[in-house]
């Protein structure tokens, strides 16, 4: 029975993809067997593996949900890392959720999918920004659930919605969630003073790992001029602030969320 | 006839509603009559303007796109610049969206809607980070679309989808689309000149002004101690990098765009 993370809050740009893709990466150097969910139509944790989407004819997890129903299975990608491999997205995924929208049971179309597969230690679920069909999809999957946020007004401001919704949707099931600080900054320190204040009530539920905001995070997740593939920093040979966060965070889920 | 300008882009965190708050409050201190509709069921721009939705038992978008079919100037709030009004939003206008995705001519909702307001210069409409209904009702209103865009490689990726919807859903119709980059910041030369090089095809269509990474911009968005509402960094009364910015921004789209 492979633990299942979902990486999920409505507010666009809080770091879900790049906590996604390095979180899989690093689960996978350490040797266990992951498999990371696109669950997003713009493919950004596709794109962040090295993946290509647009220039292949491949069948995305679009298929799988949609009236295609092809098995999980048939879609799954090797990666440059041995243990991880990705189920990736593409545009059309966008169609197909509105379509999941009239179906019965719709909330538990993935569940039903990923309990085909086996092998995984750990399945982790990139999420889009909004609260619809898809995201409701990971929730109910994940029996653990990972709350990317910036130390800023917006984010912190749909936090009691997203949690209102997890609470409502998990109805008494078991589940854990934690709150992961992301482009935590050197200044603005009366603002995330202010910020962590605000966050008080539920401060038991922050992860000790705080990311910062480094160039180096920003800059892994940009095409160079040569073709090389995207590496998450996670998997940087060099050490940094931003490889050492992340590895941190690795150390962490797996203490908190053993396989 | 009023300017109805829409700030979209699909993918999450790239500045929008930051954008939207102080074009909107800049434009309305210069002396324009300007309407901010927010079409985000987070509800950012509302809350960005100092308006605590969740403490009132105001009608908003929501009523007036869904079944109530509430006129919209039933529900346009003053706010502390004269010359600025809202249509707020809240959670509510995330079902009605979906009960929006079956009606016909369900892209043409927030048209007749506008249609039916007078005394406006400009029309600013926030949107959320997808290319659900909502978006595309924005769009099909708008004549004049603004881009915000980070420098960064998840950015950028979308683009050219977002592109191809605005030339689908024009099809024919007159409109002029411009990029802003935001978030830029001093160091990263190497990420940023390589991402303004991907640019490069369409680099007449960026504007001049760049708004600069600043804590001012990020802390102008963070509810203080005390219960002072929020101001928009443009109305500041002191000068720093981030309230030019945003003046040097309203200048530019009075020159491009003038009402
Ligand atoms: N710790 C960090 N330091 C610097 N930049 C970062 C960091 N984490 C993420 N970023 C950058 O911030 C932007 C947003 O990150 P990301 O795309 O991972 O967020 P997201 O929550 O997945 O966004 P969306 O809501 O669109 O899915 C990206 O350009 C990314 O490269
Ligand atoms: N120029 C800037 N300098 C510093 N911080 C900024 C700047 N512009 C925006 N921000 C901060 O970055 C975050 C994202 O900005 P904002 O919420 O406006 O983006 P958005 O595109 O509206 O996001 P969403 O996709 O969730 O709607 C916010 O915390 C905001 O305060
Ligand atoms: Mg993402
Ligand atoms: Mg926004």
């Amino acid at each position: 029975m492979s633990r299942t993370i979902a990486i999920i809050n409505q507010k666009g740009g809080t770091g879900k993809t790049t906590t996604a893709v390095n979180l899989a990466a690093g689960l996978a150097r350490q040797g266990h067997k992951v498999l990371l969910i696109d669950l997003d139509p713009q493919a950004h944790a596709t794109y962040g593996l090295g993946v290509d989407i647009d220039e292949t004819e491949l069948p995305t997890i679009s298929e799988v949900l949609g009236e295609e129903n092809l098995p999980l299975a048939d879609i799954l990608l090797d990666t440059s890392e041995e243990n991880l491999k990705l189920a990736p997205s593409d545009i059309r995924l966008a169609r197909t959720a509105r379509l999941m929208d009239s179906r019965t049971f719709r909330e538990s179309v993935l569940k039903k999918v990923i309990a085909k597969v086996e092998g995984f230690d750990y399945i982790i679920i990139d999420c889009q920004p909004t609260l619809d069909v898809l995201s409701v999809n990971a929730l109910v999957c994940a029996d653990k659930i990972l709350i990317p946020t910036q130390l800023a007004g917006h984010a912190l401001k749909g936090l009691s919605d997203l949690l209102s919704t997890l609470e409502s949707i998990k109805n008494g099931d078991p589940y854990d969630w934690r709150i992961l600080l992301t482009m935590v900054t050197g200044h603005g320190e009366e603002r995330q003073a202010q910020a962590v204040r605000i966050l008080d009530p539920i401060k038991d539920r922050i992860l000790e790992t705080r990311i910062p905001r480094t160039e180096a995070i920003e800059r892994s997740q940009m095409e160079g001029e040569s073709d090389e593939p995207l590496i998450p920093i996670v998997l940087s040979k060099t050490s940094n602030r931003g490889s050492q966060a992340y590895r941190s965070l690795v150390k962490e889920v797996l203490e908190k969320w053993p396989a």
